[in-house]
């Protein structure tokens, strides 16, 4: 419905703003609606501005700034209306170490009302995680998966899985 | 609510039953290239009811099951379990637990069960509404997309949190 | 002209086949003309096989075997039409360590008849390079660089660019 | 024929005056998200006469002169200079080292040079024939679509390399 609509919006707006500026650790972001007196068929803008950076264009933002603000905009959503379980693929993949650091304190902040399962090649997230499945494919193309509980790790090199830092 | 284990076997890469045992803090899946983990991903989307084979990047039912190998052959059904704790009703189940399994075989037929009884897709449709499809599994891709997407596209993700 | 275009198909097809097996230490890959009797409008089909699985869709290849394989497409087209020089931009992100090595390796045999420029955040990368740039922004948001000669790396932190392994 | 140096001031995020020397090796640039690394490369295409803004993330002229920030104003003009050696005759010039260089002001205008005298755009353009446009500046998305594409679109790849 139009009202429901609208609160959801208002909502998520907010935390957009909220999770945006943890993200970056600065910055300013919001959603506008282009049509406020057509509810039933506005778009939804971003207007977003970096750290210390004029408010540009979200296509002159860099990949990594991208996905960040992807992110800010996906946890907004998340914390107005919590999935049970998200699995997410990768989502972390184009940040740098910095920004993946915020990235993790930020998911744990939401760990507590959805249970996240991530998929990662980013060593930071790996430390933010309870439990670690390594998953390698064996000579006859089939899958094996290892488990980690964290309080266990000394080497992950052990599993043989492919870690960046 | 929350998801306590899933179990796989003959789907994609996973030929030989495989098990999950997930908990509530954060859970990383990690590994080379190719070794399975988007997979999973497929699984926990396809045992809840997916019926778009392009989401799980194939074309039909055939895609899913594991096609053998070198060393391995083909298996003929595709397998897969997902557990999870209803203590607080939030499924619209009379089940403390849940179990959603699904199984299909070369000739493409589905089958899906709920607590080991046969039931019909819409079934599962019903009893996954809680789980909100847009949220369960995000990808790089969709991420971008949601950025990239004309303002009247992105107003899709907003209806579904409503 | 037909007869070129011909010729060029026949060495890239050649090349890419040849690049696919070094990148992914195996599996084989073809390229196929969609309608061979009519260069003018044929399409071209790409068909892979990772080592030891069986031939299947690249739709139903992993991220990162999809850039690998693209990357053995590109190399076959600069192999046959070498760029005097070429400027990558984070075209190995999605690669894990190993097949990473396996980039920087084939990049290196062609690397004496185009000059690279590789942007990156991969640490297997960035020791496949002589010059490395750092970049950084300043808190006045403007660019700085800093050049090191590989052969003064000692602690790749110390321009405090991010960098992931 | 290969490329010796690259001048930059006022593009984009490089607001002072910054010089790339670049020798025969593999040239590595790294740094954190948002630093300018793909803004080197937008430069490069950018004073090799590339006239698409939408190839440059932007709209228009003003996108590429540095908008200024928080603690430093804008600037007037964009510039870059690329520098190649020129003694295998490759470029069609009769010059042993060839320079280009590109300004642009927020009124929009442009102005190209080769080693400082002043020329029209379809002189650059001739001039940077032998630089297949196509493989100069390869970027991750440019990758990945060579492979989603359908094969009568892949077949542009060819033609640009026969
Ligand atoms: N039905 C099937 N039978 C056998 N193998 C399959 C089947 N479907 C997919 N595969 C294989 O699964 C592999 C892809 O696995 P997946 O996408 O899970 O990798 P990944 O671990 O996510 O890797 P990346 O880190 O590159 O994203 C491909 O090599 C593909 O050939
Ligand atoms: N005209 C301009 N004036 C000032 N800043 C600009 C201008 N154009 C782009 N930018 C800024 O440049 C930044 C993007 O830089 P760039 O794309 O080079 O980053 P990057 O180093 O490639 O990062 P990543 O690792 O995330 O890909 C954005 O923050 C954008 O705001
Ligand atoms: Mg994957
Ligand atoms: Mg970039």
């Amino acid at each position: 419905t139009q009202a429901q609509f609208s609160v959801t919006f208002d909502k998520v707006a907010e935390e957009f703003k909220r999770f945006f500026a943890l993200l970056f650790n600065g910055g300013s972001a919001r959603l506008v609606l282009t049509q406020p007196d057509n509810l039933a068929q506005t778009g939804i803008e971003i207007l977003a501005q970096p750290p210390g950076k004029k408010p540009q264009s979200l296509a002159l933002f860099s990949g990594g700034e991208r996905a960040l603000t992807a992110v800010a905009l996906l946890f907004a959503l998340l914390e107005v209306n919590p999935s049970p379980f998200c699995v997410l693929d990768e989502v972390d993949a184009a940040l740098d170490e910095s920004n993946v650091g915020r990235f993790c304190e930020t998911l744990r902040t939401l760990a507590h009302k959805t249970q996240f399962i991530v998929i990662t090649h980013n060593r930071g997230t790996i430390e933010a995680a309870r439990t670690i499945y390594g998953v390698s494919m064996g000579s006859d193309s089939v899958s094996k998966i290892m488990s980690l509980r964290v309080d266990e790790v000394t080497d992950f090199k052990v599993h043989g899985s492919k870690l960046k830092r | 609510m929350y998801l306590k284990r899933l179990h796989v076997q003959g789907f994609k890469t996973f030929a030989q039953k495989t098990e999950f045992l997930y908990d509530s803090g954060v859970t990383a899946i990690v590994g080379p290239n190719g070794s399975g983990k988007s997979n999973i991903a497929d699984a926990i989307r396809w045992v809840l009811g997916e019926q778009r084979y392009s989401v799980l990047r194939g074309r039909k039912t055939e895609d899913v099951i594991f096609a053998g190998s070198s060393l391995k052959p083909a298996m003929g059904f595709a397998e897969a379990s997902i557990t999870f704790d209803n203590a607080d009703g939030k499924l619209p189940l009379n089940f403390n637990e849940v179990t959603i399994t699904r199984r299909a075989y070369r000739s493409g037929e589905n089958e899906y069960y709920i607590n080991k009884s046969r039931v019909r897709l819409k079934d599962i449709t019903e009893a996954t509404l809680p789980l909100s499809q847009t949220y369960t599994v995000i990808t790089q891709g969709m991420v971008d997309a949601a950025l990239s997407q004309k303002p009247e596209e992105r107003r899709g993700l907003f209806e579904d949190a409503a």
